[in-house]
């Protein structure tokens, strides 16, 4: 079981210093293991820097680059194990727009090899769905599914 | 095992019979505030074991049973369908099939049923199925909403346990 | 002290039921004190109930629902006892376009007697703005103020 | 006492000297992920007499002296004025003047100044200053980013809290 957890550990963290830069357009990531005696008990540290700043922890760091340094590290154990599907809730609306637009080409890269189902308001992370599907509630209070296309769905998610 | 449907009914604010035909590569979903959006995410996590009711943004697991609004009175039953494309890489126990489907149903009463394929099971065999798949309802295949900056912000050993997710 | 708590308490409250449907357009909410034997030991419980639904608590909202919920709190509060300014971070993230078009007709409003300040990546909101800053980091990590108008900044946000 | 003008030099991101004139009803900050826009709410907040380094997203307050860059060096001095209008409202001490501008500086070496129009005073004399306006740096007049869905998921009793503040 140890030499499994470091295994992956380590190919998670390869992927991550791939995936980080590439979200970040430069700058560098790595995981490091805190010290432990076994490491099943210990923990895993994040450090980052985004491009042009110093080394910071990562409490230091602004919304949106937390939540785009926590979508580097989902997708990095994501390309080490893939599932056969993956569901993210509204994880843009923190981004500004040219991180979405770098987000959705991850997206669109990942999804030749698991499907992707996304939740979202964001008007230009709708534009890679193969497939939009609006929620609507006409009667006050009951759900529908609609189909929609993608000039419906901006009007309708807006 | 990619998803190939849902089905809902009487699933929180899905009062009525509703369908999500997911087959392609990328769908979205969208719609208004509160329209019923992240209760497709908490069907699915349903359909799949999930058996806290605070984690489905309950009090109690009856709290997922469409509670009536206007226009309607509230239902007798919550049924939640997931139908999954078998790929070689499924549990042995569904490799003989091309799709699988797992059902949960919740009654008023408090009785629930699981099933697979239509036939009654136990949540064992729910759970089960999912072992190893990654799929489970705690992996990082399921992104909740506002959530994704908790990865960061956690306790280096919870980080940990994410990481031995993919382990 | 208590009995200022109290006259404070339905004043907020008396408010919370004219801004909360305002913000949803419909639907009804108010504060409840919690049954304690002093009401400065006690809690505040919020009921709300959205147009067309069921009275939930308020856990089972949608997380644009909470926002918006919070928000008709933080107005109720400012009319009771307005503060000289008012400074907003991000609150229209959660928010969908028709909720965010609400939520900035009421800081116009209110804007009349107290002072906004509103950081936003939103399109929609930075329009109600007399003033608009653009921080930019042309140099990697160094941030510098610049003034913007609308277009300038629905490129720099964006 | 609207803010008339903020100015940082040293904090935070903000390396060179920057000034913010807020002297309009409604005023906007924008900018992409990342570039300090928050940090000017910590800079606020700062100036104000917030004592928590873990407030202002900092292990310890020598966090809000500016680190460096690739470009740059560290800091040696975190500096932050504000500048409020005076109205009939305000407090007694400073009716006499049209404003009044706090100033707080932290150089590396741990000291730290607080000034009220130039004049050296002590951390007690700012918070003073702010007591009963209502914009004290815990009041509901400042929604720090993702905490705005905080009041909704509170305790009762943190609201009850929160409604005295107004009381
Ligand atoms: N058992 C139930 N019966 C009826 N309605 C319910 C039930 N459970 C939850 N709801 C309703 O579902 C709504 C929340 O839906 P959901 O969280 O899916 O919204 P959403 O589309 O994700 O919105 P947002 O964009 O704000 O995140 C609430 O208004 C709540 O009242
Ligand atoms: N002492 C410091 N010296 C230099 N840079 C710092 C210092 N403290 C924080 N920073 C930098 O400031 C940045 C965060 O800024 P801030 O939180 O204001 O961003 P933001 O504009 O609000 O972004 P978002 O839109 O994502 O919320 C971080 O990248 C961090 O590295
Ligand atoms: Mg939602
Ligand atoms: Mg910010």
């Amino acid at each position: 079981c140890r030499e499994r957890f470091v295994e992956t550990f380590d190919r998670v963290n390869e992927q991550f210093q791939q995936v980080f830069p590439r979200l970040f357009r430069g700058g560098k990531a790595r995981l490091v293991l805190t010290e432990a005696e076994d490491v099943l008990q210990g923990g895993v540290e994040i450090v980052a820097q985004p491009p042009g700043k110093k080394l910071v922890s990562i409490d230091m760091m602004s919304g949106g680059e937390k939540a785009l340094t926590a979508t580097s590290l989902i997708f990095a154990m994501f390309l080490v194990r893939p599932t056969p599907f993956c569901l993210l809730d509204e994880v843009d609306a923190p981004l500004d727009d040219a991180n979405v637009l770098r987000l959705r080409e991850l997206v669109k890269e990942l999804s030749t090899g698991s499907q992707f189902i996304i939740i979202t308001h964001n008007h230009n992370t709708m534009e890679i769905a193969d497939r939009l599907f609006g929620v609507t509630m006409e009667e006050p209070g009951i759900s529908k599914l609609v189909s929609v296309n993608l000039s419906e769905a901006q009007r309708v998610a807006a | 095992m990619r998803i190939k449907r849902i089905d809902l009914s009487g699933f929180k604010s899905f009062c009525d019979p509703a369908s999500l035909d997911l087959r392609q590569p990328v769908s979205a979903v969208v719609g208004p505030n509160g329209c019923g959006k992240s209760n497709v995410v908490d069907a699915l996590r349903w359909a799949m074991g999930e058996q806290s009711a605070r984690h489905l943004r309950g009090k109690t697991m009856e709290d997922v049973i469409f509670n009536g609004s206007d226009s309607r009175g509230p239902s007798g039953l919550a049924e939640v369908s997931v139908t999954f494309e078998v790929d070689p890489h499924s549990p042995v126990a569904v490799l003989d099939y091309s799709e699988v489907t797992v059902t949960r149903r919740l009654h008023r009463d408090g009785s629930s049923e699981y099933l697979i394929n239509k036939l009654p099971v136990r949540l064992r065999d729910i759970t089960n199925l999912f072992l190893g798949t990654g799929v489970g309802t705690k992996a990082y295949s399921i992104i909740e909403q506002g959530r994704v900056g908790l990865i960061v912000s956690a306790k280096p050993e919870e980080r940990r346990h994410f990481i031995e997710e993919a382990a």
